[in-house]
């Protein structure tokens, strides 16, 4: 069977947040290591990949490796019976068709469970490598969140370029022409606010602003996030969610004609 | 402005 108690609730409850408009459904893989989920959105331009480590839950048991296919939507409404204070246990018996959640309130005072009914789903499994980037830049979620935003009422594509001056964001639209342009940035007495940036060799790539603002779903789950570039490859807007793992998106360049 | 590249362009399907 597996089981998983989280007394912070409210982390479940940002997480499908974060990736239920990015993704319908998707498979969680459990295992005695812990959750994992990668799923791509319906055109296969950017993928989701979430890592929840055993050791990060108040409790964690699984005895053995199982798919749990899941409608991220349906998800979403349950979880939004829970209140954001409350504990979450995740339960399911082995190759059960449901996946039932319970809810506790933080004096205990208030119980409540539903079943979530599980999916059977074929997906398709990238492998990505780890590998070094030519730029790797860490800011304020809040900071990307709001270059997102603003630069997705100008343009539909953004040029990324990161340099020694530092990582310049630009679009055109009809509107007219927006750059931003992020210095390296570690004077403030909070970690959370520093910009840093660490530069291989300079980068510059084009991107979907559309997919870049949704991954900004994400931006409670973490005081700062982590851009990593290469020439020629997806792009990775990752949020480590506090001691308990990471979401990462990847979004696919556009390519040259 | 460019074609939209699909991920498995960059990433072998397991």
């Amino acid at each position: 069977m597996f089981e998983a108690k989280i007394s912070q609730g409210s982390v479940l409850k940002k997480l499908v947040e974060a990736l239920k408009e990015l993704v319908t459904e998707g498979n969680i893989d459990v295992s005695p290591s812990g959750m994992s989920l990668q799923a791509m959105d319906s055109s296969h331009v950017c993928l989701v990949s979430l890592v929840l480590r055993d050791d990060g839950f108040d409790h964690f048991r699984c005895d053995r490796n199982m798919p749990m296919g899941i409608h991220f939507a349906n998800f979403s409404k349950i979880l939004k019976c829970a209140g954001n204070d409350d504990a979450i246990t995740l339960k399911a018996e082995d190759n059960a068709d449901q996946l039932t959640l319970m809810f506790e309130s933080s004096n205990q005072d208030r119980i409540s469970d539903f079943d979530l009914k599980l999916m059977s789903i074929e997906s398709e499994h990238l492998g990505i490598p780890d590998q070094d980037y030519s730029a790797e830049i860490k800011m304020p979620a809040s900071e990307y969140q709001r270059i997102v935003r603003d630069l997705t009422s100008i343009g539909d594509t953004v040029l990324i370029s990161a340099t020694k001056e530092g990582i310049k964001f630009s679009t055109s639209g009809d509107v007219g022409t927006a750059n931003v342009t992020l210095r390296h940035n570690t004077t403030s007495e909070k970690q959370e606010e520093h910009t840093i940036i660490d530069l291989k060799e300079p980068v510059a790539l084009t991107f979907a602003l559309r997919y870049l603002k949704n991954f900004s779903n994400a931006t409670a789950l973490a005081p700062q996030v982590k851009l990593s570039l290469t020439k020629d490859l997806p792009i990775v807007v990752e949020y480590q969610v506090g001691e308990l793992g990471n979401i990462r998106f990847y979004l696919a360049p556009k390519i040259d004609d | 402005k460019g074609n939209q590249g699909r991920l498995e362009s960059f990433f072998s399907v397991l």
